[in-house]
């Protein structure tokens, strides 16, 4: 544990409950994805299927307690998420605006996971897949986000959080490289990809919505 | 070892 892994963990966290705050408040969810709010559960069920796993011959450190707490935080409230978009605040979702492919990203991830992997183990190549998943997860929202060509201030605070947790674990890596040896490219690469997928998203967001104006596609 | 104790990040 180092200061860019907690920086970045409760940068996520802190993305999760702007997401909640916004749909709360406004008593909406217009301009949030719901197939980008499903990639992340999926993603979260996959990666966290550990959680299920005997804990009784693991020693137990602080850093596997924050571990459970934070991964039983990431599926509860992407679920929570999911129920408000499709049954508390269902009448302001706009499937219209919502219709990029996820059968692909699904189908694509899972080859990779398939072909690409530590171990060719069930839990080993739903743990890779989740990765992968996680790397474009964010497509269907940005793609929603194009289409409507702006977005709520609150809505793009979500989508920085989310999107800079990521750029901050690069640099978590780039530490525990130097000072534990510490190498895994399956994440490394996937890490890239999701940062790299902001890019367009980071500019605008620095050019209009830090400078006080409304977050709109030029 | 389990997939946890490997995969130590969130």
């Amino acid at each position: 544990m180092n200061v860019f892994r907690i920086s970045a963990d409760l940068l996520h966290l802190l993305s999760i409950f702007i997401l909640l705050l916004k749909m709360q408040k406004t008593r909406s969810v217009a301009g949030i994805s719901f197939k980008t709010q499903l990639l992340y559960t999926i993603v979260f069920i996959a990666r966290y299927l550990d959680l299920f796993e005997s804990h009784a011959e693991k020693s137990f450190e602080l850093v596997t307690l924050y571990n459970i707490v934070m991964k039983i935080i990431f599926i509860s409230s992407s679920v929570y998420t999911l129920y408000l978009m499709k049954k508390k605040f269902r009448a302001t979702y706009d499937p219209n605006t919502d219709t990029f492919r996820i059968e692909y990203l699904l189908a694509l991830c899972l080859f990779l996971a398939l072909m690409f992997n530590y171990r060719f183990t069930v839990m080993e190549v739903l743990w890779t897949f989740s990765i992968y998943l996680e790397a474009v997860a964010i497509l269907p929202q940005l793609f929603m986000l194009s289409r409507t060509g702006e977005a709520e201030t609150i809505t793009t605070h979500y989508l920085f959080a989310l999107g800079f947790y990521r750029a901050i674990y690069l640099l978590n890596w780039i530490w525990r490289f130097h000072m534990e040896d510490y190498v895994d490219w399956i994440v490394w690469i996937s890490g890239a990809v999701q940062t790299a997928l902001y890019s367009d998203f980071f500019y605008i967001y620095y050019k209009k919505v830090l400078h006080g104006e409304k977050f709109v596609l030029p | 070892t389990s997939t946890g104790d490997k995969h130590d990040e969130l």
